[in-house]
């Protein structure tokens, strides 16, 4: 594998926003990116992120490969990137490190570290190809807001998708809130649209502390994407370029 | 009160 990446602080915010969530991770490096899947231990969040080789120049994978790494460490490296640099991840055959070069683009600046890799046996799920009943797209920092105003109420939101717009609503000790977006376009601010696609009504409960966390995302995008069918996994995704994504799913609450 | 569900109820281990 020698991948290289134009910013080595997209890989650091990609990380900076997982580890909490999962610790160990393959990153299933291939012809067509690099990838990463894993459920956090409870098996309620599952986080899935899709590198395409697109998104490297150059990028070269001969062969199939697990990398098996640890976020913590991990991290720890790309602390020592400084945030204009350039990332360069390189691995063996069959290897025991995996190789990251930051390169300053001003300057003649170069370090090099080794991770060692882990072997992990991770469980792998098949995620279905859904259409879902209801998309919003809204911006990424208008919904790390609303998880984090609700949090304070309750443990829980209820989402609920109608052709009036999304209700974001929590019930707690305290009393309850809740807070209502409809379609709307900023032809000057396009990141600041909230953009509702709905083919049928949709109610569902999902755990705030959750939410919270995948909204730790919302440096990589601008806006952010929800999908949501009655009684299946909420879909959090993050686009990146070059379609690019960091995609977080929540197995729904339902009424017992 | 709702019940937090599992993701393996709703996805296949492949």
């Amino acid at each position: 594998l020698e991948a290289r990446l134009e910013q080595a602080n997209l890989l650091k915010k990609v990380v900076d926003a997982i580890k909490d969530l999962v610790q160990d991770c393959n990153f299933d490096c291939n012809d067509s990116g690099i990838a990463l899947q894993a459920m956090d231990n409870s098996h309620v969040a599952l986080v899935s992120m899709m590198l395409k080789s697109e998104s490297f120049s150059p990028f070269r994978c001969d062969r199939n490969i697990a990398l098996g790494i640890n976020l913590t460490s991990l991290q720890k490296v790309l602390r020592c990137a400084n945030s204009e640099d350039i990332l360069t991840l390189k691995a063996e055959d069959a290897p025991d490190v995996v190789n990251l070069v930051f390169e300053s683009a001003d300057s003649d600046r170069l370090s090099e570290y080794d991770i060692k890799l882990m072997d992990i046996d991770q469980e792998h799920l098949g995620i279905p190809e859904t259409e879902y009943a209801a998309n919003i797209s809204m911006p990424s920092a208008e919904f790390q807001k609303i998880c984090r105003d609700l949090m304070a109420l309750s443990e829980s939101v209820a989402i609920e998708c109608t052709k009036e717009g999304v209700k974001f609503s929590c019930n707690g000790d305290i009393g309850s809130g809740s807070v209502t977006l409809r379609s709307h376009t900023n032809v000057d601010k396009p990141e600041n649209n909230v953009e509702i696609d709905l083919t049928e009504p949709v109610a569902l409960t999902f755990s705030l502390k959750y939410l919270v966390n995948f909204c730790k995302a919302s440096g990589l995008s601008g806006q952010v994407k929800l999908c949501l069918s009655n009684e299946v996994p909420l879909l959090v995704e993050y686009g990146l370029a070059s379609n690019s994504y960091l995609r977080f799913y929540l197995a729904p609450k339902i009424g017992d | 009160t709702p019940v937090q569900n599992d993701l393996t109820e709703f996805f296949v281990m492949v």
